[in-house]
């Protein structure tokens, strides 16, 4: 998940913000 | 009776009406205004899109029915996987009332001529090969919303650690489309495995034109976001 830490965030968080 | 009842319209799939309330709003590419027109703004702006694009489409993906209870590693593998099949689903859907237009975004529709100038007619033509398939199909917005949700399940990722969760997902989306076609379109009883078999030049569509994003990204003009990258990193 560190190589993928965008979408690992947006699928938990839900959070679209600071990409 | 009985001619009130054959005319009362078939109650719709739940399945169907489900994926119609979560489709997302449309995004717009807003070309930057600043850069001068030609292949490094086409390239540019198409990138820009996609990174959008794939917030919506993770954000899309959370809505459908059992992807959410997939383990969060399936589901990052899944996405890692499909993302541009369901972009490309996405694209063709937009371009499919235009004639020899892509559609990438609505106010970034490209026929032969403005592709060539874009640098982009290899591009638009893998995807214009796609729109011409669903047009033939007549493809409703029904179908399409069930169809794009069937590519997101349609995974073979090697990475998913529980496939039989996946291959619920992808038999109940398979029973909806099954069922939409028989309860509207009984007279076409082989209608739902021709939207099946489209899946195949999707999926090779999507191969070339992640290929051709790829070669946008190692000759590092065009600014891609992190998003895209890494999930242009993952397909590799």
């Amino acid at each position: 998940t560190e190589r993928h830490k965008i979408l690992h965030r947006l699928l938990q968080e839900g959070s679209p913000s600071d990409i | 009776i009985a001619t009130a009842t054959a005319k009362k319209p078939a109650p719709m799939n739940t399945m169907v009406s489900h994926l119609l309330v979560v489709e997302p709003e449309k995004l717009y590419a807003m070309p930057d205004p600043a850069l001068p027109d030609g292949p490094t703004k086409a390239a540019s702006t198409l990138c820009d899109l996609a990174d959008r694009e794939i917030v919506v489409i993770i954000g899309w993906a959370k809505n459908i029915p059992g992807f959410p209870a997939l383990s969060l590693a399936d589901q990052m593998s899944v996405l890692q996987s499909v993302w541009l099949e369901v972009l490309l689903l996405v694209v063709a859907w937009r371009s499919l009332p235009c004639e020899d237009e892509s559609v990438f975004a609505e106010d970034f529709a490209l026929d032969e001529e403005a592709a060539r100038a874009a640098g982009l007619l290899e591009l638009s033509g893998v995807v214009l090969q796609l729109v011409c398939k669903y047009r033939a199909l007549r493809l409703e917005r029904e179908e399409y919303v069930l169809l794009k949700a069937l590519a997101l399940a349609n995974s073979d990722s090697v990475h998913i650690e529980d496939m039989s969760a996946v291959q619920r997902l992808r038999d109940v989306l398979h029973e909806a489309l099954l069922e939409y076609e028989v309860s509207r379109r009984p007279e076409e009883p082989r209608r739902a495995g021709r939207l099946l078999l489209t899946l195949p030049l999707l999926r090779q569509t999507a191969t070339r034109v992640l290929n051709h994003f790829y070669s946008l990204k190692l000759e590092g003009k065009v600014p891609m976001h992190k998003l895209f990258l890494e999930m242009l990193e993952a397909m590799m």
